[in-house]
């Protein structure tokens, strides 16, 4: 699943 | 990752060792607003539910590892450790943490990115919970500046914590600036937004800490 961007994020 | 993150990350570590530092060495906790410090194990407690279903890289593992230890470490001296609890000042700690908590758990039922899941269950639980923890990190500072007002004179690590914390943050702006610029479709006001106004709640904090800076004082925040 494409990791959402923002949830990349700490 | 580019340099603005990682210096948010650093900053943001280096706040969390600075507090650690300060209980752990001097067993005290003066000045520090113990509800602040609960709100924040709760904000990386909902933030980081999918630490071991959504794996990203071993920084991003061991850096949440890393916040979800010392936030619940730092409760755990701040309420039991028989030293460091002595110097707890409870009477000047009184925002009532569930006047943060109850909006921002409605207001991320309200406001979500909207999610493209199949099971809405499980992975809209998650999200609800990942905005809600956007949204209390925005404001879990407050006890913390309440408490810092009331205190006449603010020791030098809480108020390089406090600093560190709202640096930390500035960072992740100039970091979602950038990105904006070159990622395409880099786009999340939700984020943007509740990291805009916690970086604003600080506004006041970092003129008096500058002007202490400067002028070479004691930092005191006007009651």
């Amino acid at each position: 699943v494409k990791q959402e961007s923002a949830k990349d994020e700490l | 990752m580019n340099i603005f993150r990682l210096a948010g990350d650093m900053t943001h570590l280096l706040s969390v060792l600075v507090l650690l530092l300060k209980i752990h060495t001097i067993k005290s906790c003066a000045g520090i607003s113990l509800k602040t410090q609960e709100l924040y194990a709760v904000v990386f407690a909902t933030r980081y539910l999918d630490i071991f279903t959504s794996y990203i890289s071993p920084y991003n593992t061991m850096m949440k590892l890393i916040f979800l230890g010392s936030s619940f470490s730092i409760v755990w001296y701040m309420r039991y450790h028989k030293i460091v609890r002595r110097s707890y000042d409870k009477d000047q700690d009184t925002f009532r943490p569930y006047i943060l908590m109850l909006p921002c758990l409605i207001l991320a039922l309200l406001i979500n990115e909207k999610f493209t899941f199949k099971e809405i269950s499980t992975s809209f639980f998650l999200f609800v919970m990942w905005t809600f923890s956007l949204y209390l990190e925005a404001v879990a500072i407050l006890p913390q500046l309440v408490m810092l007002q009331r205190t006449r004179n603010i020791d030098n690590l809480t108020g390089q914590y406090v600093f560190l914390l709202g640096a930390y943050r500035a960072l992740y702006i100039l970091n979602w600036i950038y990105r904006y610029f070159t990622e395409e479709h880099f786009v999340h006001w939700i984020t943007w937004i509740s990291g805009l106004v916690q970086t604003l709640l600080y506004a006041d904090f970092f003129y008096y800490y500058f002007q202490s800076w400067k002028n070479n004082v004691k930092l005191q925040l006007p009651a």
